[in-house]
């Protein structure tokens, strides 16, 4: 042995790139797995998960190290370029990905110190007017991908081919025949298939649901699933909740997180009359101009970060993907506006993991630490701030229509 | 990346009284700021 181990000659030999990536989408699937698994043990077995579904390239892109990759992005595109290398780098950028260059508020791109800085770009307020009459303006450049207005039985258009349940985006919630404003998702807290004989709603009336809250690919989102995260509900105790007759188990547990400390009463508080929820995706390309700004004038009431995956938000994958929204990593601001309820949610990606809150300092996306701050509430799957400090008066962060409200940078 | 707006607004039917419409269409490509719905 001393001989073989003191004579061998050692030879080194590359290995391929693949095997290296392989190896990693390897490490972190494993790691995802336990984690699911440890939470799963820690909370009763019967609770459902959404796993992203999808045929070969989503299972693929499930077993990418995604928010690793783009932690990874963003710092490499956080590399101070040369001097004499940004304006013809940024030039070649914004022809590949169709940036308007002379919109921008800063025309000097040797000031750019890297890619992060140009992409996350100001521009120039002469060119977006803020219309001042529209209800809605759009709080970025973009694509509509989706718009409308949730269907009887939270049911949303096929469109791509994707046909799923806004319900499931925001409340998941589904038509019950005795509810008395079908088009009030405050009042529709129950899940049926699960031996629940009814479910009573914060509002006190008895309602009799005997439809899921929502099923995309065959699997049932509940207002949990959007609100509080898919599988980290917990047996929070929301006012007044604990002693009505609320089926036990799961439809409680989610009806709980849901609600989250305010209880059941803000959320029907929101809607009431004749009134429609309505809903629009603008999806932003690579080039677009990456802030977000108010839509209308309202007040920002509660903030929940869910640090989800970061999947790609291409129109290509949200047709592959349906769950995309609910899985990917998002920020849901909650809030009201003149006409009754209000919420703006931008979803990360990939290549644009990092949300930025121009109002909320402390939120921190895409980031390696857990977020352990003492109001998080724990196992939830969602860290909540609120801002009803910011205005006593107003109960909230009262924003302007097309006042600039944060962005997406890089990684 | 990707924002989604989900409001309560005024049912565009209601008898006598304006109610919310979309006044772009899915796929258009618009511009921050720009109208995407009036009542």
């Amino acid at each position: 042995l001393n001989t073989a181990w003191k004579d061998t000659p050692v030879k080194w030999y590359p290995i391929p790139v693949g095997l290296g990536i392989a190896f990693l989408g390897f490490k972190h699937y494993t790691t995802v797995i336990d984690r699911e698994r440890k939470s799963a043990d820690a909370t009763d077995s019967d609770r459902h998960e959404i796993h992203p579904t999808g045929p070969w390239q989503v299972r693929i892109l499930s077993t990418l190290p995604l928010k690793a990759l783009s932690r990874l992005w963003g710092k490499f595109n956080e590399i101070p370029l040369p001097v004499f290398l940004r304006p013809a780098g940024f030039k070649l950028y914004a022809w590949v990905f169709g940036v308007n260059i002379p919109e921008a508020k800063n025309q000097d791109l040797k000031s750019y110190r890297n890619l992060a800085e140009f992409f996350y770009r100001e521009i120039d307020p002469a060119t977006r007017p803020i219309h001042s009459s529209a209800a809605i303006v759009s709080p970025s450049d973009g694509k509509v991908l989706m718009l409308g207005e949730v269907r009887e039985g939270g049911r949303v258009e096929n469109v791509k081919g994707m046909t799923y349940s806004l319900d499931a985006l925001l409340s998941g919630h589904g038509e019950p025949s005795t509810s008395p404003n079908p088009a009030s998702p405050a009042v529709l807290f129950a899940r049926d298939g699960e031996g629940a004989t009814g479910a009573t709603s914060p509002g006190g009336e008895v309602v009799q649901s005997h439809e899921e809250f929502a099923r995309i690919n065959g699997i049932s989102y509940t207002v949990g699933e959007l609100f509080s995260g898919v599988d980290q509900a917990t047996s929070h105790k929301a006012d007044g909740l604990e002693d009505q007759s609320l089926p036990p188990g799961e439809a409680k547990r989610d009806v709980a997180a849901a609600v989250g400390p305010k209880g059941a009463s803000w959320f029907r508080s929101q809607i009431d009359g004749a009134k429609r929820l309505y809903f629009a995706v603008v999806y932003l390309a690579p080039g677009d101009y990456h802030r977000f700004h108010s839509p209308t004038e309202w007040v920002v009431e509660t903030r929940r970060h869910f640090a989800g995956e970061l999947f790609s938000v291409s129109p290509y994958l949200q047709a592959l993907l349906p769950s995309l929204f609910i899985l990917n990593e998002r920020v849901v601001l909650l809030g009201r506006w003149r006409y009754g309820f209000f919420s703006m949610t931008p979803v990360g990606a990939t290549n644009v993991g990092s949300i930025v809150l121009n109002f909320d300092r402390e939120l921190r996306t895409n980031s390696l630490a857990k977020d352990t701050r003492a109001d998080t509430l724990e196992g939830h799957g969602y860290a909540e701030a609120h801002y009803q400090l910011a205005s006593k008066l107003l109960a909230g962060h009262p924003l302007r229509r097309g006042e600039e409200m944060g962005g997406f940078r890089l990684g | 990346s990707t924002v989604v707006l989900v409001f309560e607004a005024p049912e565009g039917k209601e008898k006598g009284k304006a109610g919310f419409r979309w006044i772009v269409e899915r796929g258009s490509v618009v511009k921050m700021g720009q109208a995407l719905g009036v009542v």
